[in-house]
């Protein structure tokens, strides 16, 4: 995974 | 976004909202510590480092506005204001929080998905976040004495944490590849951090005493 999802995490 | 994502993010404003709330409206930041302020204010500051160049949604950008303004215009007040500085207690907030952030550059420097400046700060800042209350949890312990406000922050802060876990599970059995080690591990040291202080903030709350921890 390259984090992408993640970063709409606050 | 889910209903866990989103309590998640109501209970962590409210945190900020009810230290606002003490330090503005009281003009007191008696049991809160600094240390921990500057921390979460380090960890906003790196963590958005793509406010202006990632577009996610406007409710993103927003609640990170929200969340570098809060934490900025808090550790200001400690500092600079009179009234708010002279309720602040510098002598019991003695945790040494450049050894939580050493420790943690480094882990980021070691451990990330991506070696590039954006990411090893963002990774610097998940770390950081899972510790960064270490010096407020200590300082609550040394004075002993909790307020309701200072005992409602850091118990808003503990329940955004564990909502998030809620979060993370609820992604991974829904949407395809969310496999996040990084941020997971993080959350969950940082959850377990609270495990102590949830447990005498609800038996006082159970018995309707008021909130002290033992020495």
């Amino acid at each position: 995974s390259s984090g992408t999802n993640v970063k709409d995490e606050l | 976004m889910n209903a866990f994502r989103l309590a998640g993010d109501m209970t962590h404003l409210i945190s900020v909202l009810v230290l606002l709330l003490k330090i503005h409206t009281i003009k007191s930041c008696a049991g809160i510590s600094l240390k921990t302020q500057e921390l979460y204010a380090l960890v906003f500051a790196t963590r958005y480092l793509d406010i202006f160049t990632d577009f996610i949604s406007l409710y993103n950008t927003v609640m990170k506005l929200i969340f570098l303004g809060s934490s900025f215009s808090i550790v200001w007040y400690m500092r600079r204001h009179k009234l708010v500085q002279r309720s602040y207690d510098k002598d019991h907030d003695t945790f040494r929080h450049q050894l939580l952030v050493l420790p943690c550059l480094i882990l980021a420097l070691l451990i990330h998905e991506q070696f590039t400046f954006k990411e090893v700060m963002w990774t610097f800042s998940i770390y950081l976040e899972a510790v960064a209350i270490l010096p407020q949890l200590v300082l609550l312990q040394r004075t002993r004495n909790i307020d309701n406000l200072t005992g409602q922050y850091v118990f808003f802060l503990g329940a955004y944490r564990s909502l998030y876990i809620l979060n993370w599970i609820y992604r991974y059995f829904t949407e395809p590849h969310y496999v996040h080690w990084i941020t997971w591990i993080s959350g969950l040291v940082q959850t377990l951090l609270y495990a102590d202080f949830f447990y005498y903030y609800i038996s006082s709350w159970k018995n309707n005493v008021k909130l002290t921890l033992p020495a």
